[in-house]
């Protein structure tokens, strides 16, 4: 036991950086892009403000690169950059929220690989609102990986006429590549599912790319969605407990969960004998799973609506007509329903045939899937993603394709959640829950349906000229 | 920001246990078991002594059972109890030495997930030497989730007569079961790379199953491996300066590195120019950069033989002989070489032919994959790891293979290093390191090579039988 020691988080994913998911020279350049999008992503919306992104990519040597990424929303104060940007676990978006980000780990994780390349420090311009006024601020800093927190080298004000955060990052044995797991790859897609944004993208040859806004409207900002009494645990009702300001374990209770009135409270009252007036910090393990038992034999509404925003039918369908111009598309939306812990999600899935539909493999159309967890692609790690393996369960020949590896069609699944089960903490698959897995396959053979029907109709025009 | 908060490892795996590979009710009880035979063989091995477990799995309910799991090793110290069963990234193996564990997540986690489905305390029971005396101590206690330690319900001094750690532990939603999944498999999968082990596994039924030695030798302790030259990258030099004792950054690279001489030393310093003697924080970046950079143009020998222990050639043939039954077996060994960052590895492959090699679906014998990372089976996660990919990428048929999914074989690979590059915290795979996928499919494709040799043969001899 003289070598028992404590790493911090950052001493870990210094260890570990492949759990970043930065392993190879193509991942790693494209998962540096996906955080800091998503981050720019979540921060514009939450703000209020079309999110807008310039990325410069500029090559000075083989495998070494200068990234820039600039995006237009509401910045980040002086005294949250360091953690934001050098402290693993830490972030804002650990609430019952739908957003992109949801670990604390994503732009401290690119702050680290650029130092583990290269040396050289961090560089992060933000222009921020201070009483209505914008303050901007310059920051030139290290991750120190011992402490998990950072070492700022410089710091000076500087004047900004706009809001948004700039940050400027050395990369050595990355690789940009315009392969499907490059970059240039992951803005395409990430176009689909978020058509309100724009990126103006510059690669290391100098071209530059205009992702253009396809739609001016700012998509409703998700609302928080209490866990939902079915499937919220024993440990979940005592964790709150532990932590609520809440006086009584019922008022504890109607504003910790959804769909959970005071008419309920007294049910469960009555049916446990439990008294639901006592401090949340009296309330026994064995009382909480008696009221989680009760939880289970009631019926309540489902979760509500409006707290997570799917991309919906209408614009999955746009945008798959936009980028694969197919004979053929359909697209579904379910409703909310929870997983483990109540944890509420919705799955969209789309499906389109012909045209540009599917992968070429060989003379072979293949069955392309595209994969997305709250409006954001996940390009690696398919083959253990639950919904790979929903999709891959499904009886295609009922729906008139042979099978998936024979087929010109493109199949879109997006899962919307406040908190996606991801099965690592590179974020690029998801736990195969038993509930996810079969929403995945609902949706999915009801848009299956529509293509058979088209499918039918289509070799019935076909045998009806031929007469 | 005023939701920007930080979380410990503790609360991070809490809302992520899946993770942690607890995800699904067998795979969930699975795993505790995983993590806690790994813990004991490690422990027992460490200390020179041959492993013996006891395992003792009560049934009290539907998905609701009692664990309790005894080892043989030489205990753990009671002032350490907590930091090993309640902290996250805690543990002794950090270092640059062979072993099952290396992130100090492991017991932890097994902990954390009792809590959580229970609400019950651990109680451990350690017998540890002091003085050469046997000191026994009984200890109740749970994890302070919230900040990542312990919290000590009950403590008292008991009398025992051997060393070794015994821990009882209450599970609710896992599922014991004899798949494939389940914990059953595991051991006997566990035995086939550990022959000087010995497990008693008494089941829920009573039944009570005894894994017995297979060989009364302990196999030579792992040494330390130091990371070699080729593969260190400028970022470990620097990393190394920060954090050594040593006055000269000379000798940090004769003491830190393998295969480096005090010859090889001046060599670098004649072809950099740099001057070698000075204090290693005085060392640049960019002259760290030059060092790695001369490293990768001179020729070093290959990583000792002799601090990585294989299961070797010998053992892999007689485990598969002994569960398989099969009329054909072949393994290999190769040499050890490093992936990035100068790790050592060592990729040893076995493939054997007919008897119960395969797996039947439905009616068909598709080729069985048994992957094993340190002598630990890797059960979860098949599609995403490296050694499957490498025995996909292999042309089968020129080995007298149709393909892999019609062929009564079974392929055994063990990968043993240092520091292997799991995917994930949940340990079942491992990243596509070039080098690493390399290796597989070379020391597959000379075992499949015999197999080859072996089928002709057979055919040739029936072809002659049949005149
Ligand atoms: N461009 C940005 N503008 C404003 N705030 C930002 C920006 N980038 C990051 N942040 C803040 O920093 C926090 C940490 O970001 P980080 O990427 O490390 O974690 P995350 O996005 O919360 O989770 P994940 O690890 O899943 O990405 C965010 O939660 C957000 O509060
Ligand atoms: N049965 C045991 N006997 C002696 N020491 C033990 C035992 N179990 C755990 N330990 C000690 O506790 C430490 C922490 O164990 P834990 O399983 O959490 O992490 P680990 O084994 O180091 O890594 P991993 O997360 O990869 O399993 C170990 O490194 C070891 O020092
Ligand atoms: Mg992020
Ligand atoms: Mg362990």
């Amino acid at each position: 036991f003289e070598e028992f020691k404590e790493l911090t988080a950052s001493e870990f994913f210094r260890r570990n950086k492949q759990m970043l998911g930065f392993s190879g020279k193509i991942r790693s350049l494209t998962m540096v892009f996906h955080e800091l999008i998503t981050n720019s992503f979540d921060a514009a919306e939450e703000a209020g403000i079309l999110p807008e992104i310039k990325i410069d990519l500029k090559r000075l040597d083989k495998d070494h690169y200068i990234l820039r990424h600039r995006d237009n929303g509401p910045g980040i104060p002086e005294d949250f950059i360091t953690k934001v940007f050098c402290t693993m676990f830490a972030g804002s978006k650990f609430r019952n929220i739908q957003s992109r980000g949801q670990q604390g780990l994503g732009c401290s994780g690119c702050v680290l690989l650029s130092q583990m390349t290269t040396g050289k420090p961090a560089r992060v311009t933000s222009g921020y609102k201070v009483n209505g006024e914008i303050k901007g601020v310059q920051m030139t800093f290290k991750m120190d990986v011992k402490k998990n927190q950072g070492l700022i080298l410089d710091k000076k004000e500087i004047p900004l006429d706009s809001t948004g955060v700039c940050i400027e990052l050395h990369f050595k044995d990355v690789s940009y590549s315009l392969s499907e797991q490059g970059a240039y790859e992951y803005i395409r897609r990430t176009m689909i599912a978020n058509p309100h944004a724009k990126i103006t993208f510059r690669d290391p040859t100098g071209h530059v790319y205009i992702f253009d806004r396809a739609s001016e409207e700012i998509p409703p900002l998700p609302k928080e969605v209490l866990p939902h009494p079915r499937g919220v645990t024993a440990d979940d009702l005592i964790f709150m407990a532990k932590h609520t300001d809440k006086r009584r374990f019922r008022s504890m209770l109607t504003s910790n969960l959804s769909r959970m009135s005071t008419k309920r409270v007294n049910e469960i009252e009555e049916i446990t004998g439990i008294d639901l007036n006592k401090r949340p910090k009296d309330m026994k393990w064995e009382e909480a799973e008696q009221i989680v038992e009760t939880f289970r034999k009631m019926d309540f509404m489902a979760p509500p609506t409006s707290g997570l925003i799917p991309i919906g039918q209408e614009q999955v369908e746009k945008g798959m007509i936009e980028i694969l111009d197919p004979e053929f598309v359909a697209a579904t939306t379910r409703k909310p329903v929870t997983y483990r812990g109540g944890v509420a999600f919705v799955i969209e899935s789309g499906i389109s045939y012909g045209g540009e539909s599917g992968r070429l493999i060989g003379d072979q159309k293949k069955a392309e899937i595209m994969r997305f967890a709250n409006r954001v692609p996940l390009t690696f790690d398919q083959g253990s993603c639950a919904i790979t393996e929903g999709l891959k369960s499904i009886d295609w020949k009922r729906y008139g394709i042979r099978d998936l590896d024979n087929a010109p069609i493109t199949v879109f699944v997006n899962i919307v959640s406040t908190n996606v089960p991801y099965l690592s903490t590179g974020k690029q698959s998801v736990a195969p829950e038993p509930e996810i897995l079969h929403e995945v396959r609902q949706a999915t053979m009801k848009v299956a349906r529509k293509l058979q029907k088209y499918l039918r109709a289509k070799k019935a025009e076909k045998e009806e000229a031929m007469r």
